[in-house]
């Protein structure tokens, strides 16, 4: 799997 | 940062101010909804796990702390406070949101991006948030009257919702940005619920008259 995106909002 | 995600922030924050001013100023919480603030303090728990983990910016570290310190003092208040307390409508906030919770943690265990802890979490966040508003417009709408500044709250929730949804427009056609597509379909439900209150505030705020909700 693909690794999750880093989630830069709130 | 773009514009609207900035804006859609400090809607957020001007939101909470003017809750916890409410709250300070008159101590009282009438019209507010304490199982919409206990969703927000979960929302914001089980969203932020990545607080000491994940460094993005100065920034967004201390907005998360703001927003999980506020939703748990909001709630604390709410529920332990004995002046505020008494001000609770307890009688008309009778939403069933151990349902919402439930049905939001079935959905993030079968829709999200990776079945880790932290993925379920955040999409269990997301998927809450989105619902976490409806006791508060119930509650609202059963009152029928509501206040300057519980209207003003719900207000700028809503209009928190609104400025994310231009912020991804924004970074869709600058940074090709379309990852978070669950963010995206939960966002634009969650800002959906708020069309209705919408229209009443503005028609309000047009006749220049107070907010009452029809029944």
């Amino acid at each position: 799997t693909e690794p999750s995106a880093v989630k830069d909002e709130l | 940062m773009n514009i609207f995600r900035f804006a859609g922030d400090m809607t957020h924050l001007i939101s909470v101010l003017v809750l916890l001013l409410k709250i300070y100023a008159t101590k009282s919480c009438s019209g507010i909804s304490l199982k919409t603030q206990e969703l927000y303090a979960l929302v914001f728990l089980s969203r932020y796990l990545d607080l000491f983990t994940n460094y993005i910016s100065l920034y967004n570290t201390l907005m998360k702390l703001v927003f999980i310190g506020s939703s748990l003092a909001i709630v604390w208040c709410m529920r332990m406070h004995h002046a505020v307390k008494r001000s609770y409508d307890k009688e008309v906030d009778t939403f069933r949101h151990y349902y919402l919770v439930l049905a939001c943690f079935v959905l993030a265990t079968l829709v999200n991006e990776q079945f880790t802890l932290r993925e379920v979490c955040w999409a269990f966040s997301i998927y809450l948030e989105a619902v976490a508003i409806l006791p508060q417009l119930v509650l609202l709408q059963r009152s029928g009257n509501v206040d300057n500044l519980t209207g003003q709250y719900v207000f700028f929730l809503g209009a928190y919702r609104a400025f994310y949804i231009l912020n991804w427009i924004y970074r869709y056609f600058t940074e090709q940005y379309f990852t978070r597509w669950i963010a995206c379909i939960a966002g634009i439900v969650q800002t959906a619920l708020y069309a209705d209150f919408f229209y009443y505030y503005f028609i309000s705020w047009k006749n220049n008259a107070k907010l009452q909700l029809p029944a």
